[in-house]
């Protein structure tokens, strides 16, 4: 473990506490992607198999239920609880132009052609473009609300501190896993635009309001 | 499996 990663894990536990608190205190999903949530579940399901088989540390253990349990607790809000505020006209992302290209991608570029080892390449490239959806959704409406800005960039921020953990890997310890690295840098790159309009926008207390 | 790196990272 290294602060990068550190603050990588805490400002994902960010994000998903965020998006948390804006559902259950607004009692509201406007301008939130279920589809988007979907994908992450899938992430996380194909990526945590391992949960009862390999025990790496109390930490890492706690993590992943942490993320699964609320992963599927924010879908239950979208699709059932507070299902009469889910925007569903906005939320139109054809999640099958991802999920057919990352499966066939993770069969053919992989690091060892096992099951499990397909399902890890799978859920890696999947969370790359997971957020495509969330973003497409914020594009159609032409804003975002601010706490979903917050949601977005802590969001951002973790794939991008996890960047710097590699680095930091590759020169303390000789780590280096490619598959994970490029696409950690695809999934940072599709939030640039995000982080402008958060910096340029957010920061001075205004609205992300994309010309529609 | 050598050049799988180990998976310790969430």
């Amino acid at each position: 473990m290294n602060i990068f990663r550190l603050c990588g894990d805490m400002s994902h536990l960010a994000a998903i506490i965020i998006l948390l608190l804006k559902m259950w205190k607004t009692r509201s999903v406007a301008g939130i992607s279920g589809k988007s949530q979907i994908l992450f579940a899938t992430v996380f399901t194909a990526r945590y198999l391992d949960l009862f088989t390999s025990f790496i540390s109390i930490y890492n253990t706690c993590m992943k239920v942490f993320f699964i349990g609320t992963v599927y607790f924010t879908i239950y809000l979208i699709y059932m609880k507070f299902k009469a505020t889910y925007d569903s006209n906005h939320d139109s992302f054809r999640v099958e132009f991802l999920i057919v290209p990352v499966g066939g991608l993770a069969f053919l570029v992989n690091h060892e052609f096992a099951p499990l080892e397909i399902i890890w390449t799978f859920s890696i490239y999947l969370e790359s473009v997971a957020i495509l959806p969330q973003l497409f959704m914020i594009s159609k409406t032409g804003e975002a609300e601010t706490i979903t800005s917050h949601y977005l960039f802590a969001l951002g921020s973790y794939r991008a501190l996890y960047l710097c953990n590699w680095i930091y890997r590759y020169y303390a310890e000789g780590f280096f896993d490619l598959i994970a690295v490029v696409a950690g840098v695809v999934q940072t790159i599709l939030y640039c635009d995000f982080f402008y309009l958060y910096i340029t926008k957010v920061m001075k207390g205004k609205k992300i309001s994309l010309p529609a | 499996d050598e050049f799988a790196p180990k998976k310790d990272e969430l």
